[in-house]
């Protein structure tokens, strides 16, 4: 276990702190609101894009921070980025939600909340269907008590998939992947000793944290198309590399 | 089909896109 805690450790040191996250993305937005005359604000859809390309940027600051990651090559980093950005995108929102949200209401990036309810009833029946998949989706993790360090875990087991096609170090990124799963698998035995099958609970929300993802990266292609996204955006350059 | 180049993300990962 030492050896565990220790990588463990090594993993939540590579984490921001949630006020850094949050302080950096109200700047960015204050920022670009300012830059607009009264009558071309920004409207919510394109506030929300605004958050989640900020959250995005920082998540690739964090992969790109991560000792493992920088052993691959700058080729293998951006097809994995490439292939995971919107779950990560997801499974950074399931947690803020399990570590700072109440029930029935969704906590942004910025602090801000809102309503499930008040989401629902403006929300088109695609987004809707997303909002509340994902609100099930933190039910389970809440029930779970996920924690920290499993949050961490699932980030990095998501991030280093071998299963990514043109990967070349498939083998570093398998080892990777296995480490970390590994790691989880002492940390809930070892923290959790009565939920026995925590270790097998937690790794059976990601299929469902990548379905999830990809209904987003469809529902952001299709408003993408609609002129809806703002442009110049990492999270509009992501989704053209999945849709080309 | 031949994936786009990911500008911005190459960027990123090269050096830091100190525009935010």
């Amino acid at each position: 276990p030492s050896s565990n805690t220790g990588f463990l450790s090594e993993l939540l040191q590579g984490e921001p702190e949630e006020s850094q996250v949050c302080s950096r993305v109200v700047a960015s937005l204050l920022k670009e609101q300012a830059s607009r005359g009264k009558h071309d604000r920004l409207n919510t859809f394109s506030i929300m894009c605004k958050m989640a390309d900020q959250t995005l940027f920082g998540l690739v600051e964090w992969a790109r921070n991560c000792a493992l990651f920088k052993e691959l090559k700058v080729e293998d980093q951006m097809v994995l980025l490439q292939s995971c950005w919107s779950e990560l995108l997801v499974l950074d929102h399931l947690c803020r939600q399990v570590a700072y949200g109440i029930d029935g209401s969704i906590y942004l990036v910025t602090g801000q909340k809102i309503d499930v309810s008040t989401v629902l009833s403006q929300a088109g029946v695609t987004l809707s269907s997303l909002v509340s998949r994902a609100q099930d989706l933190v039910s389970k993790l809440r029930a779970l008590h996920l924690d920290r360090q499993e949050f961490v875990c699932l980030k990095y087991l998501v991030l280093f998939n071998p299963d990514v096609k043109s990967v070349q170090d498939r083998r570093q990124v398998e080892r990777t992947q296995e480490r970390v799963n590994r790691a989880l698998m002492e940390h809930t035995l070892h923290t959790h000793p009565g939920q026995s099958d925590k270790f097998g609970q937690l790794l059976l929300r990601l299929p469902e944290v990548r379905s999830i993802s990809l209904q987003v990266e469809e529902y952001l292609y299709q408003r993408h198309l609609l002129g809806d996204l703002p442009c110049n955006s990492l999270l509009t350059e992501m989704l053209h590399t999945k849709h080309t | 089909k031949e994936k786009k180049t990911n500008a911005l993300l190459h960027y990123l990962l090269n050096n830091k896109d100190d525009s935010n």
